[in-house]
């Protein structure tokens, strides 16, 4: 596809 | 009526463990349902470039060929030029509005920082919370990766403006009505003794069967992304088991089972049509040394062909719009999503500088 994936930037990285 | 509103709720190692899983579904799906179109694509192109089918409709050489004819109600049914135009006006609006959400977002860390390294400054060690800078490193490196995902988008944006202007004086002609695009097409001497011939007949088997494997493509692609399985048991029996998730040997494994068929079938749907694509270029050799080819044949045979990658180009241009389209919607909810954990952090930080101050003022 052309436009980048979002794909790893959905997972909601856990505050510490 | 109770709901468990914690029925959802996993491990942090099966979550991660789904994360990954999905990611890894993804790329599985993109994989295939990519190599499908990247297929389609190029045997549109070749049956483009050899002027096929028109050039067998073509045989009365002053009418617009049936499939040619099709092709320009298609585009004209999707909304025409001005649907892509309209497409490629609304981008950079979607663009600035996500730069902007990401600005804001990072421009909150450096005012918040700022103003606890003023106050460090001002109070040395006695200002003895963790420095701002430190604790934003995270949510910068998450607005680092934004700003570079905004930076592909753009160059996704500039490559689907070039193929528009390519191809767009085509496309107009294309939506033209009937009459001045068959005005448009020089007309050539009819070809009416190919009109029985044997390898016309050939030819429109070939690319009968070159369509129905195209055809097939787009249930197949269906039926992959109709794929869905729940991964969280596997991964919570595993975790009990075992006290650790082998993700990736898991997920691989599941994943084969899930799509390996599919892998299979789009493979042979590739080899078919490599074969049928070798059949249809050596009958079109047959076909053309029949045909007198002479300068007002070709010259007809030229502007045919351009009509007919125009069409392929529409298609994919406006699969590409709204690809782009999508894609800024999407990173626009996550963008928000971002920007609401900055002010979070800086909103909770700006509580605990107060608090901090005036004790300091107090002692």
């Amino acid at each position: 596809s052309l436009y980048p994936s979002l794909e790893d930037l959905k997972v909601d990285k856990v505050m510490k | 009526k109770f709901t468990d509103l914690f029925e959802k709720m996993v491990p942090m190692a099966v979550q991660q463990s789904m994360s990954t899983y999905n990611q890894r579904k993804a790329d599985t799906v993109n994989r295939l349902v990519g190599t499908m179109r990247e297929a389609t694509n190029l045997c549109n192109g070749v049956l483009a470039s050899l002027n096929l089918p028109a050039a067998l409709e073509d045989l009365s050489g002053d009418s617009i060929p049936q499939s040619i004819a099709d092709k320009a109600r298609a585009i004209v049914q999707q909304g025409g030029l001005q649907s892509i135009e309209q497409l490629i006006r609304d981008l950079p609006e979607l663009l600035t509005r996500n730069r902007e959400i990401l600005d804001e977002s990072l421009k909150m860390l450096d005012d918040e920082e700022s103003t606890d390294s003023e106050l460090r400054s001002k109070f040395n060690q006695r200002w003895n919370r963790t420095p701002s800078g430190d604790l934003y490193k995270p949510l910068r490196a998450e607005g680092g990766n934004f700003r570079s995902v905004l930076d592909k988008a753009v160059q996704a944006d500039q490559v689907v403006r070039e193929r528009y202007n390519t191809h767009c004086e085509m496309i107009a002609l294309l939506c033209k009505p009937e009459a001045e695009l068959s005005a448009a097409l020089p007309s050539a001497n009819p070809a009416k003794t190919l009109q029985g011939s044997e390898v016309v007949s050939v030819l429109r088997s070939q690319l009968s069967k070159l369509e129905e494997v195209k055809k097939e493509r787009e249930g197949l692609e269906a039926e992959i992304k109709a794929v869905t399985f729940d991964m969280s048991t596997c991964f919570l029996t595993a975790l009990a088991q075992d006290g650790a998730i082998n993700e990736e040997a898991l997920s691989v494994s599941q994943l084969d089972q899930l799509y390996g068929s599919y892998t299979q079938r789009v493979q042979a749907s590739l080899r078919a049509q490599e074969g049928l694509l070798g059949n249809v270029q050596a009958s079109h050799q047959e076909f053309s040394s029949l045909k007198q080819s002479n300068s007002e044949a070709n010259d007809r045979e030229e502007v045919l062909k351009k009509l007919a990658s125009a069409h392929d180009s529409y298609v994919e241009i406006t699969s590409n719009l709204k690809e782009g389209t999508k894609f800024y919607n999407d990173l626009t909810e996550i963008l928000l999503k971002f920007q609401n954990k900055c002010s979070d952090i800086v909103f909770a930080r700006k509580t605990e500088r107060d608090e901090l101050l005036k004790e300091l003022q107090q002692s």
